[in-house]
């Protein structure tokens, strides 16, 4: 029998991108991008402007438009990108 | 398609670059190269011209910068974001701006530009063996002065073709040393350093001193990335050290070990545990191509496109071989409308890759010893019994003449089939009339008909003013004319008397060919238009001589 691998997550000097947990991801990507902002300023609680901003994510980026932080959508918010809002505020 | 609001747009076609910095990663003229054909991308589908500033303002200033780089959105370290660029207008509207903390290449891993040795500057050839060992990065091995070098060709044994890679022992980038190479140890602040350092600078860049002292000589430049370097984290630029020591386990090789994402890391000194000094080892790359090809769109006035296809698309594909979607295309044309007719001024041409040498001339050519591909200008290019002739120092190669795919056969020696003519040709014709073939070199031309021939002989002799020391181009015009340019000027002549007319001539080029280069290199017909050629570039013609293309002669004539 061979133990399981223990696997330890370090926090790196000089990473920028640290271990966030997915929707430390998600809120930060969707603030970045300008998806959070304007529905944010529209006084919906936290919950709703997360899955309305998902939405008009999805949208934008031609994800399958569930609202929910699945993991194509999680994936998306991982790859390499152009740093221009995709919605201007 | 998206634009910004109120269709943000330059309210002139002639829009200006000019490039400020240089990253580490990338060789400066492979990065010229490549800002050149990403605003080529735009060019030929719109009526903009791009041309290239060395000073002053220009509508799209390019940079590389780090982190926190000098307007209000930083990046990201190494991935996420790789660049951004700003709509259209003043100050530092136009913009573009690249994270030096990604790893720049054209896309598919590293890509060494060699300097000295005696490859004329070809990129390294990875892998390649050396003394029965394989490598594939750039190697100290064989060398006692610890400068880094590749081989050129898959064996180095058989083909001895090398060069130097980058290294700070060799030149340095940027600063005010003239890209003298670094002075190790050198003083800084009573400091001594053995090594590039970022210490006295916040922007995370390597530099050292080219003299021995920096507080007093205040010489200075930026090292240049080897491509062994990491990336990113907090060592960007440094070798990784193997083996190196994390959580008291000790790593002969890049690991991902302690990372959640799992991207491949190292440490740069023996011990992460000691000195938590790291960056991420080198993968593929972000192309720098495609890369600046999206922000320049940004530049223009295009915002980011929802269609996964398109270049405006937000996130980062790599795709071989580009080209522009319709989506692109349409958005474009909106703002600029469709380009119609000639490009008033030709892309500017970098500093070519390979340089002419006359070395000694093997006694059988082979193929790879001359690389068509890695021509970027030619002597003369001309037709001859309705193929394509490519000449360059002291060699030809032969295209069929059917379409743009016909056949390519190649390099064969000048002199092996018209063995009276020099290394260099500056242009040639064949007389419709005769099968005549003309030749011209410097201020002679000789006159070809099998394997006899006239020659040399003064162009004097055709005419031509003493003022004319070479004909840069011939264009057979009907049967018995053929135009011959030198300079900005051309003159007319009768194959029939070997004269120039004398009535009405010389012509200025540019009055009878609207939109070519005014001093072109070449001209010829091909498959029913004609051609001008000058520098990488060629304009080709309608017979009512509108220019119905500008391309390159690499990528559109030539299966480059």
């Amino acid at each position: 029998w061979s133990l399981p691998l223990k696997s330890i997550h370090v926090t790196f000097p000089g990473d920028i991108i640290k271990n966030m947990t997915d929707m430390e991801l998600a809120q930060s990507y969707l603030t970045r991008f300008g998806y959070m902002e304007k529905l944010q300023r529209s006084g919906f609680q936290s919950m709703v402007s997360t899955t309305n901003a998902l939405k008009k994510m999805q949208q934008h980026l031609g994800l399958e438009e569930t609202g929910q932080l699945d993991s194509a959508t999680v994936e998306a918010m991982k790859q390499p990108r152009c740093g221009l809002p995709d919605v201007a505020n | 398609y998206k634009t910004f609001e109120g269709d943000l747009k330059w309210d002139h076609n002639d829009v200006t670059y000019r490039i400020l910095n240089y990253s580490p990663d990338l060789d400066s003229e492979l990065t010229d190269d490549a800002f050149a054909r990403a605003f080529k991308v735009w060019s030929d589908v719109t009526p903009l011209t791009f041309t290239r500033l060395y000073d002053g303002t220009a509508d799209i200033m390019i940079s590389f910068g780090k982190g926190d780089h000098g307007d209000p959105y930083p990046f990201d370290g190494k991935d996420g974001l790789l660049a951004h660029a700003y709509p259209p207008g003043k100050g530092i509207q136009g913009d573009a701006h690249f994270d030096d903390d990604e790893n720049w290449t054209l896309g598919k891993g590293p890509v060494v530009k060699t300097r000295y040795g005696n490859a004329e500057g070809a990129l390294c050839h990875f892998p390649f063996t050396f003394e029965g060992k394989s490598y594939s990065t750039c190697t100290t091995d064989g060398r006692a002065d610890n400068l880094p070098w590749c081989s050129t060709t898959a064996d180095f044994g058989r083909d001895k073709k090398y060069g130097f890679c980058p290294s700070e022992l060799l030149y340095t980038i940027g600063g005010n040393a003239d890209a003298a190479p670094c002075v190790f140890p050198f003083t800084f602040e009573g400091k001594e350093y053995d090594g590039c350092t970022t210490e006295g600078r916040n922007d995370g860049y390597r530099w050292c001193a080219t003299t021995n002292n920096f507080d007093q000589d205040k010489k200075y430049g930026f090292c240049p990335s080897r491509d062994t370097a990491v990336s990113g984290g907090n060592s960007e630029g440094e070798p990784c050290h193997f083996p190196f020591t994390f959580l008291g386990q000790s790593y002969d090789a890049c690991t991902n070990e302690g990372r959640g994402d799992g991207r491949l890391w190292c440490a740069t000194t023996a011990s992460y545990d000691d000195d938590k000094k790291w960056g991420f080892c080198r993968d593929k790359g972000y192309s720098l191509f495609l890369v600046a090809a999206h922000e320049f769109g940004h530049a223009l006035g295009l915002d980011h496109s929802n269609i996964r296809q398109a270049l405006m698309y937000p996130m980062y594909t790599y795709v071989e071989d580009f080209s522009l979607h319709r989506d692109d295309v349409a958005g474009i044309q909106y703002l600029y409308g469709r380009r119609e007719g000639p490009v008033p001024t030709p892309p500017r041409p970098t500093t070519p890759f390979i340089s002419k040498t006359t070395t000694t001339t093997p006694k059988t050519v082979d193929p790879n010893a001359k690389d068509i591909c890695k021509v970027n200008k030619f002597d003369t290019i001309t037709v001859i019994k309705k193929d394509l002739y490519f000449f360059s120092d002291g060699y030809y190669w032969k295209k069929s003449g059917r379409g743009n795919n016909g056949e390519l056969k190649g390099p064969f020696r000048v002199s092996e089939r018209w063995g009276a003519l020099p290394t260099v040709i500056d242009a040639a014709f064949e007389d419709l009339l005769t099968g005549y073939l003309y030749f011209f070199s410097g201020s002679q031309f000789w006159v070809y008909t099998g394997q006899s021939y006239v020659g040399p002989r003064n162009i004097e002799k055709l005419g031509l003013p003493a003022s004319v020391k070479v004909v840069q181009g011939a264009l057979q015009r009907g049967k018995y004319k053929v135009l011959l340019f030198s300079g900005e000027e051309y003159w007319r002549m009768d194959v029939k008397t070997q004269k120039v007319d004398e009535k009405g001539y010389p012509r200025y080029t540019q009055n009878t060919f609207g939109g070519v280069p005014s001093q072109p290199n070449d001209a010829f017909q091909f498959n029913g238009h004609t051609y001008f050629y000058w520098d990488r570039f060629y304009w080709r013609l309608t017979s009512t001589k509108l220019v119905d293309r500008v391309g390159y002669v690499k990528y559109d004539l030539l299966p480059c």
